[in-house]
């Protein structure tokens, strides 16, 4: 129904606002629908205005910033509608490490409704892990798993060993 | 409700029966490239249900059974196994646990089981209609597709928020 | 011959003129996301003589002008400057040293340039013809798009090797 | 002319399986014309097989596994046509630290012939770096050049400073 949908969509829009200024430290953000006589049919787009900047084509946005902006609006729809668990694999790979912290931040905020199961090589994510669990391919081929542990080294980095 | 288990046998990489328990939290899943991480998000996805072999980067279904190493001869069948904690009855049934099965064998006879007795895939997602768990939930964003949402046609991001709706 | 400099000014976030000189080995560019390291190597398909704004990010070639900021307004015009080293006489032309330039006005006026006199992008690409340098080179890895010989069809690769042959 | 273009495959599959090997430490993988009687005409299939495991089909291939074989052959198309300068932007992005090691290795193999100029966020990569330019926003929204050096810390790992 029409009333159901746009009210769904407010609360996303709301969120997705939300969201991008901490994903960003500033800026704004918001999802548009292309027709508003069609809010049934038609599709929907997004603007997306990073601090200090002029609102942008998403295209023309980098990597990281897309990948922010799509962490943004997916958050924001989990947040309309959780569900029990997340998985994300490797969502982190075009981060720099600050956009990491920022994105480690906004996963914490969302562990009182769901669990986060998260594929990653960055030590930044693993760093909030509560549980880590390694694979590995001792035989060839073949995927066993094995426990991980985080051990302090001389920059007090925590890193995985086997 | 919450996930507690993945257990995985002849699927895919892992030739070998593998289990992953869960808690509340983050889970951080690591190790080297290609060691098989990629695997068990497709073990999900698969027993959750997905019906496109393309959707799990193989070409046909056949390519989820475990085909074999330098070491050792490819398996007959592949098996994810999901069970669930459901002592807040979300999943409509009235138990503790709920176990979701999914079987493929080399002749290509596939089964679908719920708490160890032969179910269709049509009762599996009824099971999970409203609770956001399903092959193609918007909360499984896989490798390389983060941004997939931006990149779409507005139309394709439309039928996500429908899902949500 | 070898690249020796290239330098931007009103190009996509580089509002100032900025250049950066290149000598033999590895030169890394690093930096924060949207710090702009993507544009540079935008800026080297553009003088090259991209035509596609969609393979530059963009919508229009006048996306390829800084549109301003908070701080700042936007640009009248984009120019890349490209400098070679030609002792070796690779480039087809009696001079040390080779420079190509390409403008873009907001009135959507477009030029290029041969060290510092009007040319035809046609001259432009006869010059570098064999010599692997160009907007579509093979030796231009973009953002995501390492794997791109992989995913391709296989007649996309047949083109690549075409090129290359 | 066919003479021409396949001695020119064939010098790009030699080169393919051997930078593949160094790459992965092992292993085999062949580019193969589709149609051999067409050889003017017809597509070009890649066949890979990391070390210890069966060939895949190359979607099944995991995504550092891709990124290493697609550098294989792009070094191997460079290697038969050298271009005066590469340019690299976040190839790393997949790559664990062995990977990214052996990566950086093939790279200074082609220093003889080639410049190369690679965009990164690893430290891995940076290490390897003859020159580095560090780019920021110091005014929002407007990029300039910064000078970047390397400091050791703590654990010994360099990392760069503004
Ligand atoms: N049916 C199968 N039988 C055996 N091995 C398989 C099968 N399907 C996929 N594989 C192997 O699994 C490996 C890929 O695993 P996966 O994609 O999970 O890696 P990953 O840990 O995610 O690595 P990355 O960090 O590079 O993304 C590949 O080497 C592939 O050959
Ligand atoms: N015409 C323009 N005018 C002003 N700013 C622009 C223009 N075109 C692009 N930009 C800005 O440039 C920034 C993108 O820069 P770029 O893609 O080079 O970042 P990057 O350093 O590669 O980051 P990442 O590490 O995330 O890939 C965006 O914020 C975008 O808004
Ligand atoms: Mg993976
Ligand atoms: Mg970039």
């Amino acid at each position: 129904s029409i009333s159901r949908f746009n009210s769904v969509f407010e609360a996303i829009r709301e969120n997705f606002h939300e969201l991008f200024r901490k994903l960003f430290g500033g800026g704004k953000a918001d999802i548009i629908l292309e027709d508003p006589n069609d809010p049934l049919e038609c599709g929907i787009e997004i603007v997306a205005k990073p601090p200090g900047k002029e609102p942008q084509r998403i295209s023309l946005m980098s990597g990281g910033e897309k990948t922010m902006t799509a962490i943004a609006l997916v958050m924001s729809i989990f947040r309309s509608r959780p569900a029990p668990f997340a998985i994300l694999d490797e969502v982190d790979a075009a981060l720099d490490e600050a956009n990491n912290v920022r994105f480690n931040t906004i996963i914490q905020e969302f562990l009182d409704r769901s669990q986060f199961i998260v594929v990653t090589h960055s030590k930044r994510t693993m760093s909030i892990a509560d549980h880590l669990y390694g694979i590995t391919m001792q035989e060839p081929g073949v995927s066993s798993r094995v426990s991980v542990k985080f051990a302090a080294d001389g920059s007090g980095e925590r890193h995985a060993v086997a | 409700m919450y996930l507690k288990r993945i257990s995985m046998s002849g699927f895919k990489s892992f030739a070998e029966r593998v289990e992953f328990d869960f808690s509340p939290g983050v889970t951080c899943i690591v190790g080297p490239n290609g060691c098989g991480k990629s695997n068990v998000v497709d073990a999900f996805k698969w027993v959750l249900g997905e019906q496109s072999a393309k959707l799990l980067r193989g070409r046909q279904m056949l390519d989820m059974i475990f085909n074999g190493s330098s070491t050792r001869r490819s398996s007959g069948m592949a098996e994810v196994d999901l069970l669930f904690d459901n002592a807040d009855r979300a999943l409509g049934l009235d138990r503790d646990e709920v176990l979701v099965t999914r079987k493929l064998f080399r002749s290509g006879e596939s089964e679908y089981l719920l708490n160890k007795e032969a179910a269709r895939l049509k009762d599996i997602r009824e099971l999970f209609l409203d609770t956001g768990v399903g092959a193609d939930t918007y909360s499984v964003i896989e490798q390389g597709r983060v941004d997939h949402l931006l990149t779409a046609s507005s139309v394709e991001r439309r039928a996500v928020f429908e899902e949500a709706a």
